[in-house]
Formats: C-alpha cells, sequence, structure tokens
C-alpha cells in the first residue's frame, strides 16, 4: 500500500545541512500493523511524514497504491489524506478555538457527511477512549493525555484505511496506554486497517507484526512482532 | 518548602463544575524528590500548577516556606517563580520564533545575568542533554523528544532550588528517558535541588524517594520509592 524507496530528507538550515532521513527503504503492506522506533531525533516523525503524504523527499520515491505521490496533483493528494489516511501526531495539532467534539468532527466535514451523523460519529469515537463527558472541553480545557486522546478520535473520523499514530501513548498512564494498544490492534486484526505507529514502549510495540528500527535516519533492523 | 492544604480547583463550565482537585493534602520538603503518579486526567498537571503559584486554588491554602501564597503580591509571586522554580511543562510552552539557544537563555535575561554567561549556560545544558548540535534550531526545527529536552534545559537555566517536571520523558526513547531520570536524580542527590515529578513510567518513579498517587482529584495513597 505504501512503498519509501530511498527516501532521504535533507533540511538546509543557511549552509548546515541536516539529513532527517538517509536512504530509507520501507513497504507497508496493505492490512498490516507496523511498529517503527528509535531514539530520539532518529528521523520517525519525518518517515511518518513521508508514508503521510505531508512532506516531499529530497531525494527517492515514495509510492501509495502503485502510484508515484511526486507525480500526483495537490488536489488528488488531499483528497487521499482526507479520505483514506489518519493521522495521529505527536504534537497532537488540535485547533484550540474548537470543542474536542467539534475537532473530531472537523475531518468529516470535507468529506460531506450531513451534520448528525457526523455528531453521531464523533460522540461514538470519544465515548471509546473515555471522553464522553468533555466532549464540550476546548484543547486548553483538557489535560495533556485527553488531548492526545482527542487526536486520536479525529485521526478514525472518517474510517481511514490506513492509521499513522506518531507516539500515541506518550502523555497516557499504562492502563490508558494499554487500552490504546489493543484499540489499535482491534482496528488492524477486526478492521483490516493498515496500521503504522511510531512507539517509545517496547511493550506497545510488541502488539505489532513488524517492527523497524530508526537510527539516524536509517533503518538498521526489523524484527517480527508478536501481533501475527 | 511547599505545603497544600485541602487544595480544590474547580473549573466552572456554563452551569457545570469540573472538579480537577477535590481536596489535596501535599507536604514537600526540601531536598526531596517527590514523584506523583495517576490516570490521565486525575488532576498531576493542575496539581503541579498549584505547587508552582502558576494558579490559585478554588479554595484551600498553598504555602511556600511557611507563607501563605494567596497573601504575596504578584511581583513578589513572579520573583519567585523566576529565581527558585524550574518548570517542565507538559506541552513544551518554548517559544517557537526563539531558537533553543534563545529559549534557555530567556529566564536568565530577567535575572540580569550578562549574555556571555547566559550563552555559556545555555550551551552547557543543552550539551547535557545532547542537543549540542542543536542550538540554532528554533522548535518547529526540533523532534518532538528534542522539543521536551529544550524545555527540561531551560526548566534549569536560573538553577532553581525547585524543579517540577511535568511528565519530562513522555516523548524519550528508553535510553534518553533514563539519562534524564539520572540528570534529575543528581541534580537531587548531589546539588540538593527539591524535584517533584509527575510520571507515567513507574521504573522511572522508582528513582524519587515517595510517590503519591492521584485519583480523581485526590491523593489515594503514598509509596516509599527507591530513590533513599
Ligand atoms: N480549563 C479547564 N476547564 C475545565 N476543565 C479542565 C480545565 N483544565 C483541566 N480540566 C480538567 O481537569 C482534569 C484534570 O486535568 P489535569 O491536566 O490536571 O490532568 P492530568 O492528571 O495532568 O492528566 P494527563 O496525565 O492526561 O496529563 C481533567 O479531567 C481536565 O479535563
Ligand atoms: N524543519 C527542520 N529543520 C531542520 N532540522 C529538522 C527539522 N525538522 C526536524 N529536524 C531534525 O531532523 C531530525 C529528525 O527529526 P524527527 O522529528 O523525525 O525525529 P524523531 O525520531 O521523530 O524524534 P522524537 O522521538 O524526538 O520525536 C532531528 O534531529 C531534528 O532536529
Ligand atoms: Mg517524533
Ligand atoms: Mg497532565
Amino acid at each position: 500500500i505504501i512503498e519509501l524507496q530511498d527516501v532521504w530528507k535533507i533540511y538546509k538550515m543557511g549552509s548546515v545541512e541536516v539529513p532527517a532521513l538517509r536512504g530509507v527503504n520501507l513497504k507497508i503492506h496493505k492490512g498490516s500493523f507496523v511498529a517503527v522506533m528509535g531514539a530520539s531525533g532518529s528521523g520517525k516523525s519525518t518517515c511518518m511524514n513521508m508514508i503521510g503524504c505531508l512532506d516531499v523527499p529530497t531525494k527517492g520515491k515514495v509510492y501509495l497504491d502503485g502510484q508515484d505521490v511526486s507525480l500526483m496533483s495537490e488536489s488528488a493528494l488531499a483528497q487521499i489524506r482526507g479520505r483514506k489516511i489518519g493521522f495521529v501526531f505527536q504534537t497532537f495539532n488540535l485547533i484550540p478555538t474548537l470543542t474536542a467534539l467539534e475537532n473530531v468532527m472537523l475531518p468529516m466535514t470535507f468529506q460531506n457527511i450531513p451534520k448528525h451523523k457526523r455528531e453521531k460519529r464523533a460522540r461514538e469515537l470519544l465515548e471509546m477512549v473515555e471522553l464522553g463527558d468533555r466532549t464540550g472541553h476546548k484543547p486548553g480545557e483538557l489535560s495533556g493525555g485527553q488531548q492526545q486522546r482527542v487526536a486520536i478520535s479525529r485521526a478514525l473520523s472518517n474510517d481511514p484505511e490506513l492509521v499513522l499514530a506518531d507516539e500515541p501513548t506518550g502523555n497516557l498512564d499504562s492502563k490508558m496506554g494499554v487500552e490504546v494498544m489493543s484499540f489499535l490492534s482491534r482496528l488492524n486484526k477486526e478492521e483490516g486497517k493498515t496500521v503504522v505507529m511510531v512507539t517509545h514502549d517496547s511493550n506497545g510495540a510488541k502488539h505489532a507484526e513488524m517492527i523497524h528500527k530508526l537510527m539516524d535516519g536509517r533503518i538498521v533492523g526489523s524484527e517480527v512482532g508478536e501481533g501475527q
């Protein structure tokens, strides 16, 4: 479903070059559950941005369902991002002026779903992450872990086939973290969604079928997880 | 050094009341290393804001070195926060338009420290969290865990006697997380700083001398840690 071929990302800061990804080769098959681990600064979020077509490589190619992403129009890409990909950002990226419910409803607006359906689905998603009693709170009126959970619900709002979760449990206690991991596992096993998760939690990573290790912008190892 | 007496924090949202803290009693002695744990939404950050004099209770009292904080002038409080308390925020709160170095130098500006000394100390603090080669990056040019480490360095910028760290390792891989925990432990054992840390990591919490468990806005248990 997604393939990265010799992907490089080099940030230029004046005369200095910062290589965030240095030749990443990665194939993510439809319906798989993949974990990406690695030290802080090793390139995981940059890699996720490539997979989610949110950024373009400096060198190398990204293929989405066999199509070269660099040859697609911005509107075609926007359609795909809106309908097929759900992204849980490491820093949440919630809209501060909207409530939790409105934040989760937002992606559905672009798919022309009627309001009463958007609201019903958003409520269900928030209840699934135990925020049924926080729907009217704005991000600033929520705890860090609650904001993270709203970000998770929002990513699932359009029922995407590909879920990209960048450290989805970093702000959660172990019990809630385990619930989120099982939730992602169920989306994969029962709903057939492709799930790619960046995590620092090696116990959480075990839920995956495959764990890739990133180091200094390169994949240095891949091992089979327990989530077969 | 810090005492919370029957502290309540009740947020009012229209006709709804959200009790974030419901009668918290807590004494933090000078030079101790305390961990606070609890489920997402249980009141940990709210509790830290009380300890750090960043917020006022709805009911109850906060004493800082024996003085009732509600009787202190805003300028006296600002002085204390600037000089005596270093706060690592759960969402970092870095200034997006300043570089990592400038962000770490900022708190020292208000203490009239000359520029060359501010810059030298800021560099040393960033090197301690392995960001010596990222000093010129703005927060948007840093990974999530790198932003978290800048926030840690900034909290230590004025060499405060009280360090409040709200989930300081949430975005860090286990190796860097262990380094930060040992760093906090050293600040306590070797420099005599009082450290209060919110963490979801029970292994990290063991570094503390005392672990308080928060649930639904109340302290429901306290146990001795291994950091004696
Ligand atoms: N401004 C606000 N208005 C209304 N409710 C609020 C506000 N700020 C926080 N809350 C609520 O107060 C409760 C405690 O929040 P707090 O941020 O202290 O939790 P926490 O223990 O730090 O959680 P986490 O581990 O997720 O960071 C939460 O249920 C939250 O929804
Ligand atoms: N806009 C940018 N300009 C310059 N350098 C950048 C930029 N964005 C990221 N970097 C650098 O690229 C490297 C990889 O960043 P990335 O966010 O992918 O790391 P990460 O593995 O997600 O780390 P973490 O676990 O801390 O979130 C980092 O060293 C970072 O400093
Ligand atoms: Mg990252
Ligand atoms: Mg918190």
